[in-house]
C-alpha cells in the first residue's frame, strides 16, 4: 500500500468500520453486502477480466456487457430467490448490486429490474401477475418500459401511440401513427428484451380514455426475431450508458389480447366497456419508487467519485508549498479540499435524504393503499425535487472530483469520465430536472395559496413558521 | 428575526429564501393574470423563477434533513465519529450558504460581516476535516473491482495502475502501426 495512504489511515480520528456500519444501515446490512460482493468476486475473471470496454467497438461492447450481465444476474436471481418478498431487499439489491454495476457503461438488464418489474407489480391484476410475474422474476422473460416517444417526453398526455379495442376479437390494436410516435430510449429494448410495457392512448367504442399500460411481446421467445408488425432496433451511440442497449420501437397495427392491458386499476370489459380506476393516482407509486432508486443511485455514483479523488489526492504530490520543502500531497492545498471535502459532505447529505425519501415513500404508499390521498401531492413534489437535486449535485460534484485529479482524472481508466456520463444522464432520464422542479413549484404555489386554511404537510410546514407575522 | 451563522441559522435562511421566492412567484402570477395574460402564459413567463423556487425549497429540505437526521444518529455514535459527522453537516450548510449568497443577501438579514465570518468558518472546517478525508471515503467500503479506477484503488498504486492500463491499449500491441507504411511514410517522403 502507498506510504502516504498508510499515514492517512493511521491519523484518522474515528473508527472507519463504525461509519461503514452506519452507512450500510447496520452491521448486519454490511455483512449482507459483503456476502453479495463475495458472490460477485467468485466470478472475478469472467466479470472483470479481458479487454477493457473502451477498446471495443459499439457492437462488441454490447455483446460483452450481455455476457457479463448474464453472469451477474444469475447471481442476482439466486440472491433474490431467498428474499423476494421484501421491497426494501429489492431496493437494496437494485442499489447495491445493479447500480454498483460491473460495467462502467450500465447494463442491458437494468430497465427490467428498475422499471419493468416495479410497474408490472403495481399495475398488473392477479391473473396477470400469476401469468407473468414468476417468469419475469426469474428472467425467463426480460422486459423494458416504453413510455417516451421520439417526439414526446415528459408530457404523457401528448403520447401518440394508440391501443384501439376490437370487441369482435377481444384484442387491442397497437399502432404508431407517425414517426414521432415511435417509442424512443427504453433500456434493453434494442436487442435484449422480448417483452415490453407500452404506454398508449386507449380507444374503445370510439372514445379515448387516455394513456394506459399494456404488456406486449416484442420478440419470439425462441428465435428472438421481432414479431410481425413490430419495428424494433437500437438508437445508437450516446455520451455514456452505451451498454444499456437503449432502443426504439414502432407498431404497425399489432394485435394483442385484451388481457394484456394491465388491469389492476382501470379495465376494459369483453364488450369494450371502460371501467375507470377507483383511484387513478395509485399508479404514481411505481414512478415515485423509481425516483427513490435514482436518488440512491446518485449517492452510489458520487461515493465512487469521491473515493477515487480523495485517495488520488493523498497519493499525488505536486509543487512546493514553501521553498526547500518536498512536494506536498495535493490534498494539503485548500483549493483541493474545497473540491473534495464538499463533495464528501454532499454525498453524506444525499445519503441521509435518500433514506428520508424512502421512509416517506413507505409511509405515504401505505396510506395510498388505504385510500388516503392526503399526502400524495407532497410525496410527488418531494420525489421530484430530490431526484432533481441529487442528480444535479452528483453530476456537479463528480465533475469537481474529475477536475481535482487533473489530467489523470480525464483518463477513462480513472473511471471518473464514465461516472460523470452516468450521473449527467440521470439529470434527464425519468423526468428532466427542470420539468421536475417546475412540478415541485406547482405544488408549492398551491400550498402557499392554502397556507391559512389549515395545517400543512410535514415537508412544507416550515412555510408557516417563517411567514408568521413579524418573523421576516 | 436575526441572521445567525449556525447550521440552524442557515437552514432558517434557506427556508426564508424558499418562502419568499414562492410568495414572489404567486404575486407575479397574480399580477400577470390580472393584467390580462393567460394563466399558462404567465406560468411560462416566470418559469425560471419557479424552477429557482423549487430548487430553494429542496435545498432547505436537504440541509435540514441532513442536520436533523444526523443529529439523531450522532447520539448513538462514538464521540470521535460524532464530531466528524457534525463537521460534515456544518461544512455542507456553510458551503451552500456561500454558493447561494445572492439569495441570502436578497431575502434574509445576512450582513457583509456575517459573510466574512462564514468564509472563515468554511476554511476552518476544511482544515479540521482534512485529516479524516481518506477515512471518510474508506468507510464507503467500495471494493476495487466495483470502483474500477486506476486512481482510486485501496492500495494507492496510482502510477503503476495507470501504466498497466496504458499498456492494454491496442496501439501498444505492435511496435510500428500499419498506418505508418500506408499513410505517414508516403506523406513524409512527399509521395502523396
Amino acid at each position: 500500500v502507498n506510504k502516504d495512504l498508510i499515514k492517512e489511515r493511521a491519523k484518522c480520528t474515528f473508527n472507519v468500520t463504525e461509519l461503514t456500519y452506519f452507512l450500510d444501515g447496520g452491521k448486519e446490512k454490511t455483512f449482507e453486502r459483503k456476502e453479495r460482493e463475495r458472490a460477485l468476486l467468485s466470478k472475478r475473471e469472467e466479470l472483470f477480466g479481458g479487454t477493457p470496454d473502451e477498446y471495443l467497438s459499439h457492437k462488441e461492447k454490447y455483446e460483452n456487457s450481455m455476457r457479463k450481465a448474464v453472469i451477474l444476474f444469475s447471481l442476482l436471481r439466486k440472491i433474490q430467490e431467498a428474499n423476494n418478498t421484501d421491497l426494501t431487499n429489492y431496493r437494496n439489491l437494485l442499489s447495491g448490486v445493479l447500480s454498483a454495476s460491473i460495467s462502467q457503461d450500465g447494463s442491458p438488464f437494468g430497465l427490467h429490474y428498475i422499471m419493468f418489474m416495479p410497474v408490472f407489480m403495481s399495475q398488473a391484476d392477479e391473473e396477470q401477475q400469476k401469468k407473468w410475474l414468476h417468469r419475469a422474476l426469474n428472467c425467463s422473460i426480460i422486459g423494458s418500459y416504453a413510455q417516451t416517444e421520439l417526439g414526446h417526453g415528459t408530457f404523457i398526455r401528448g403520447l401518440e401511440t394508440t391501443a384501439t379495442y376490437d370487441p369482435s376479437t377481444q384484442e387491442f390494436v397497437l399502432h404508431s401513427p407517425t414517426l414521432t410516435s415511435y417509442k424512443w430510449w427504453p433500456g434493453g429494448l434494442g436487442n435484449t428484451v422480448n417483452y415490453c410495457i407500452v404506454i398508449a392512448q386507449l380507444y374503445s367504442k370510439g372514445e379515448c380514455h387516455g394513456v394506459h399500460s399494456f404488456i406486449v411481446q416484442v420478440r419470439d421467445e425462441d428465435t428472438h426475431m421481432p414479431l410481425p408488425g413490430i419495428k424494433v432496433g437500437e438508437i445508437g451511440v450516446k455520451m455514456g450508458l452505451n451498454a444499456v442497449n437503449n432502443g426504439f420501437i414502432g407498431f404497425d397495427n399489432v394485435r394483442i389480447p385484451r388481457t394484456n392491458m394491465l388491469m389492476k386499476h382501470a379495465k376494459i370489459l369483453e364488450d369494450g366497456t371502460y371501467v375507470k380506476s377507483k383511484n387513478s393516482k395509485l399508479i404514481y407509486g411505481a414512478m415515485v419508487f423509481v425516483r427513490v432508486v435514482i436518488v440512491f443511485d446518485s449517492v452510489n455514483y458520487l461515493a465512487k467519485a469521491i473515493t477515487v479523488a480523495t485517495r488520488y489526492s493523498a497519493v499525488r504530490r505536486q509543487s512546493q508549498l514553501k521553498e526547500g520543502e518536498p512536494e506536498r500531497q495535493i490534498l494539503d492545498y485548500v483549493t483541493q479540499q474545497d473540491k473534495i471535502l464538499t463533495a464528501i459532505a454532499g454525498c453524506f447529505a444525499m445519503k441521509m435524504n435518500a433514506r428520508m425519501l424512502w421512509d416517506t415513500f413507505n409511509v405515504i404508499n401505505d396510506q395510498l393503499h388505504q385510500g388516503n390521498m392526503e399526502r400524495l401531492g407532497e410525496l410527488h413534489a418531494l420525489a421530484c425535487c430530490l431526484k432533481a437535486i441529487s442528480t444535479t449535485d452528483s453530476s456537479m460534484f463528480t465533475e469537481r472530483c474529475r477536475l481535482a485529479c487533473g489530467g489523470h482524472g480525464y483518463m477513462v481508466s480513472s473511471n471518473l469520465p464514465p461516472t460523470y456520463a452516468l450521473t449527467t444522464a440521470s439529470c434527464t432520464y425519468e423526468g428532466d430536472n427542470t420539468v421536475l422542479l417546475l412540478q415541485t413549484a406547482r405544488f408549492l404555489l398551491k400550498t402557499w395559496r392554502q397556507i391559512d386554511s389549515g395545517p400543512l404537510t410535514p415537508t412544507v410546514q416550515y412555510l408557516k413558521t417563517v411567514s408568521a407575522p413579524g418573523f421576516s | 428575526y436575526k441572521w445567525e451563522n449556525s447550521v440552524e441559522g442557515i437552514i432558517r435562511g434557506f427556508q426564508i429564501v424558499s418562502m419568499r421566492k414562492i410568495s414572489s412567484c404567486l404575486d407575479l402570477m397574480t399580477s400577470k393574470v390580472m393584467s390580462g395574460m393567460s394563466q399558462a402564459d404567465a406560468w411560462n413567463t416566470i418559469s425560471i423563477q419557479l424552477v429557482s423556487a423549487g430548487e430553494s425549497h429542496c435545498r432547505a429540505i436537504v440541509i435540514s434533513t441532513f442536520h436533523e437526521d444526523m443529529s439523531k444518529a450522532m447520539k448513538s455514535m462514538s464521540a470521535p465519529l460524532a464530531e466528524v459527522m457534525g463537521q460534515l453537516v456544518e461544512l455542507y450548510a456553510v458551503y451552500w450558504a456561500l454558493e447561494r449568497l445572492g439569495d441570502l443577501l436578497e431575502y434574509t438579514s445576512i450582513s457583509g460581516a456575517d459573510v466574512v465570518k462564514l468564509r472563515s468558518r468554511y476554511e476552518e472546517l476544511l482544515r479540521k476535516i482534512r485529516p479524516n478525508a481518506v477515512g471518510l471515503v474508506d468507510a464507503f467500503d467500495i471494493i476495487d473491482e466495483l470502483l474500477q479506477s486506476s486512481l482510486g484503488a485501496y492500495d494507492g498504486r496510482v502510477y503503476e495502475r495507470l501504466m498497466e492500463e496504458a499498456l492494454k491499449s491496442p496501439l501498444n500491441a505492435e511496435p510500428v502501426n500499419q498506418s505508418f507504411h500506408k499513410y505517414l511514410k508516403p506523406f513524409m517522403q512527399g509521395k502523396l
